[in-house]
């Protein structure tokens, strides 16, 4: 038996929204961790890791570990219909091929369930090495969409170079060619507004913008967002889920032949 | 000319 009572519901819906474009099908497990997911796009380009810790649910039941198979559409189809002040839960019974989620307006007077079946989906899972980046960036979640989506009006890709002079976002296009520096900026009023570069050596990598466009779809979730980089290793772009946990996007870089 | 790397040339599988 698995009940998951989330009272903040819009994280839910503003994580099914962040993940759906990137990725069809996959395997939400439930242990006595939290909520996760890992999930590779259908190219096998970037990976999606998703983590919802049991702490920050109101009611947290898994007697055992489950691994619930879903399309992401679908769900989010269903997570639509939640209203954003509702709390949501979800329920499943051990060995169901459904699963059930439950909207509760905030002042009870409205209670909807939806129902939706499950899928097998076979998916490897990854083993995520630890490793020391060569830069971690922390920026505005808003500056870094806005950096991305402008930057693809211009080219297909980006290189992010970190130097001790900042972190440069640089394309190339038919039309031209675009640099945008962001400096460190730790004097700014609110310090999710702060630019915080922490760089061991510096770094160059290039990758695709549609998938850093993609990935911003998750900046409702989080005001800043977080770019691990090291030369010859996938990028981790991450927005942490308030006192929950955290959407990690991972993408692999475009290296020399 | 880059070429587009796969995320199987950094995680294996566990």
């Amino acid at each position: 038996m698995l009940e998951l009572r989330l009272v903040q519901g819009s994280l839910l819906k503003k994580v099914l929204e962040s993940i759906k474009e990137l990725v069809t099908d996959a395997n939400f497990d439930c242990s006595s961790t939290g909520f996760s997911l890992q999930a590779m796009d259908s190219s096998h380009v970037a990976l999606v890791a998703l983590l919802l810790r049991s702490e920050g649910f109101e009611h947290y039941r898994c007697d055992r570990n489950m691994s619930m198979g879903m399309n992401l559409n679908n769900m989010a189809k269903m997570l639509k219909c939640a209203g954003n002040d509702d709390i949501i839960t979800i329920k499943a019974d051990d060995g169901g091929d459904t699963v059930t989620f439950m909207f509760e307006s905030p002042t009870q007077d409205k209670i909807s369930d939806f129902e939706m079946k499950l899928m097998d989906i076979d998916s490897e899972h990854l083993g995520i090495p630890e490793a020391e980046y060569h830069a971690i960036v922390k920026m505005p979640s808003s500056e870094f969409a806005r950096i991305c989506r402008d930057l693809s009006s211009i080219g297909d890709t980006v290189v992010i170079s970190v130097t001790k002079e900042g972190v440069k976002f640089s394309t190339k296009g038919d039309i031209g060619s675009a640099n945008i520096v962001c400096r460190q900026n730790t004097s700014v009023d609110k310090p999710e507004e702060a630019t915080v570069i922490d760089m061991n050596e510096p770094v160059s990598l290039t990758f695709a913008l549609r998938y850093m466009n993609s990935f911003t779809k998750a900046t409702p979730l989080s005001n800043t967002v977080s770019i691990s980089l090291s030369n010859e290793l996938p990028v981790v772009v991450e927005y942490k889920i308030a006192e929950m946990g955290y959407v990690r996007f991972y993408l692999a870089p475009k290296i020399e032949e | 000319l880059k070429a587009q790397a796969r995320i199987a040339r950094y995680f294996g599988s566990c």
